[in-house]
């Protein structure tokens, strides 16, 4: 997965979605990544049965972002039994919207020629934050002013030894965007900003204290159900 | 540089959340 700074945002490993024993022996691993501004779903399926697999294809329940296939599943070869196939699989996420519980829960049917079957995935926020998500200083100030306190959310990523260059640096490669930087009292305070893809701007302020590795994060949004969420990406992003 | 207020802004923004 893409992690330095010049290689787009963090993508977990693949982990096991779909055990072989649920799917009559198709098993699928699979993770999320943004990649020059797409969505992708990075997936391995393996063939764990004793017959060769056909006819591979994939739909999303409605979901809380609308993501969708942005293509049909491109399996060009049947599967023997033991074969493997990597597949990247874009998204698209002008889909169905429905609220999921947990907002990032996504449900996934896959099919082919035995039978069609079914699981459950969350995805890390951070697929979601676009490229343009740098808001302008004028409304980012204007902005947090005009959202109520009720809709601030504080949180705090511990055991992280970064400065606040090296954070920033992680985060904008991450798409969360620094719009400015103060030191008030020895520590740094970074007013960030990041865009979802349907539209929801999230403002944060991060503090960094030199002697402490505790950093403080407060987020503020109009749809707050998202900061969860947020507060995880951040922490996925930092400690990767 | 045109200073257009807002570095100040954001001095006062942090300021106010460090000693509320």
């Amino acid at each position: 997965g893409g992690v330095g700074p010049m290689s787009g945002s963090y993508a977990a490993p693949k982990s096991v979605w779909m055990p072989a024993m649920k799917a009559k022996g198709l098993e699928i691993s699979g993770t999320f990544a943004r990649r020059m501004g797409t969505v992708y779903m990075d997936l391995l399926l393996t063939n764990k049965a004793l017959q060769v697999m056909s006819d591979f294809a994939i739909q999303f329940n409605r979901n809380s972002f609308g993501l969708a296939p942005a293509a049909p599943l491109q399996i060009h070869a049947p599967l023997a039994p033991n074969q493997t196939v990597d597949v990247s699989l874009p998204l698209s996420t002008v889909g169905s919207v429905m609220k999921m519980d947990p907002l990032n829960n996504l449900q996934v049917a896959v099919k082919n020629n035995i039978d069609v079957f079914y699981f459950s995935t969350l995805y890390p926020l951070h697929i979601l934050f676009v490229e343009d998500g740098k808001m302008d200083r004028q409304m980012f100030l204007a902005t947090w002013k005009d959202i109520p306190n009720e809709n601030e959310a504080q949180f705090h990523i511990k055991d992280c030894p970064l400065n606040s260059d090296v954070s920033t640096n992680k985060l904008q490669s991450s798409n969360i965007f620094t719009i400015a930087k103060r030191n008030v009292e020895g520590q740094d305070m970074l007013y960030q900003s990041l865009k979802l893809t349907n539209g929801i701007w999230v403002l944060a302020e991060l503090r960094i204290q030199p002697s402490n590795p505790s950093y403080t994060l407060s987020l503020k949004c109009r749809a707050p159900e998202v900061s969860q969420h947020v507060y995880q990406a951040y922490e996925t992003i930092l400690k990767n | 540089e045109l200073d257009d207020g807002l570095d100040e802004a954001f001095s006062r923004l942090a300021e106010s959340r460090t000693n509320p």
